[in-house]
């Protein structure tokens, strides 16, 4: 119809866009075909849980794109954490001088 | 309690953002800012200590697979202070055999460590006329974190889950009046309201989150913020002098 022939206008990118300007500004590069596969993957999934993200807070805070957007979550942790806190972290509210700390 | 307060406003306070880049040492990060931000306040000087000595010299050895704030105040108290950063600059690995700590002038020591209430107000307290604390909290959240003010829940960020230390620097109120619906006005409009947030400092470079820092919501011990505060004292209690944090 006569729609047909209008400018759409500015639409939305494309994952693989998004995806490259992501590699551009961060500097990412993968070694295969695979892994550029699986990053996208995990970009995908990371943007998609930042939008929900968005929708569910109740702040003011914005979530995106970020240089940790090709990372799963446990690899976000294993990279940035501490991981000896994934244990049990020591006893730190024990009161000095009571009969479980023993000699002070 | 101010109703504000910024130490990044007081010159010479808060060192430059860090960057752990692959390391694991965000405890080692938040210790060193913890300690520079407290020898500025009480002592007028401007200090960067040595991050990669904490790591050379903990008692745990590879201090970039992880660690305790705790733990980087005893290898600061076990080796009486810590260089310069300038001298025994960062590496981003470690060398658990090759603790220089011996080697270089000591520009910052302190006299010992304590663990606060697990408190809000008794932490903002604390921050508001002590000076910058650290915090270990659920880093969940900061992987998607670009700006603006998190308000979790137990359910987005356990708050016993706690996995990564960071230097509490302030706390305010939110000027926006209204949440990011409202402002953006895609949904529904929120009523008008105001957040309290904390403000922390990172360690992932200046590029993330808001030039470094990020803000979470006071108040609902957002992330565990209330776990493991942690401070070191430059200066015996009883020489104590009053301080105050710009608002």
């Amino acid at each position: 119809g006569s729609l047909r022939n209008k400018d759409p206008g500015p639409q939305p990118l494309e994952l693989k866009q998004v995806f490259m300007l992501f590699q551009i500004q961060y500097n990412r590069s993968y070694s295969n075909p695979e892994e550029y596969a699986r990053r996208l993957d995990i970009f995908a999934r990371n943007l998609a849980h930042a939008q929900q993200l968005e929708a569910e807070d109740l702040g003011t805070a914005e979530f995106g794109v970020t240089p940790f957007s090709d990372l799963t979550e446990e690899e976000f942790g294993q990279l940035y954490g501490h991981q000896r806190m994934a244990g049990e972290a020591p006893s730190m509210g024990r009161k000095v001088g009571s009969e479980e700390s023993g000699e002070s | 309690l101010p109703s504000s307060c910024d130490w990044r406003r007081l010159k010479g306070i808060i060192s430059p953002i860090r960057q752990q880049e692959n390391c694991n040492c965000c405890w080692a990060m938040a210790t060193a800012g913890n300690i520079e931000a407290l020898w500025g306040i009480r002592y007028n000087q401007v200090v960067q200590v040595s991050v990669q000595e904490l790591l050379d010299c903990g008692r745990c050895g590879d201090g970039c697979r992880g660690g305790f704030v705790w733990d980087a105040f005893i290898t600061v108290l076990n080796n009486s202070g810590l260089a310069s950063e300038r001298d025994y600059p960062f590496q981003g690995d470690v060398k658990p055999h090759k603790c220089l700590a011996k080697k270089y002038k000591k520009v910052a020591w302190i006299q010992d460590f304590i663990m606060l209430q697990d408190n809000e107000k008794t932490i903002a307290r604390y921050l508001a006329t002590e000076g910058p604390i650290t915090v270990t909290i659920n880093m969940k959240l900061l992987q998607q974190y670009q700006k603006g003010v998190i308000k979790a829940t137990p359910a987005t960020c356990d708050p016993q889950a706690v996995d990564h230390s960071v230097l509490l620097v302030g706390f305010g109120r939110s000027k926006s009046v209204g949440g990011r619906r409202a402002e953006g006005g895609a949904s529904q409009p929120h009523p008008r309201r105001s957040i309290p947030y904390w403000i922390l400092k990172n360690s992932w470079g200046a590029e993330w989150g808001e030039e470094g820092y990020f803000r979470l919501h006071r108040g609902s011990n957002a992330c565990g913020i209330t776990k493991y505060p942690l401070t070191a004292r430059v200066d015996l209690p009883v020489k104590k002098r009053p301080v105050s944090c710009p608002p």
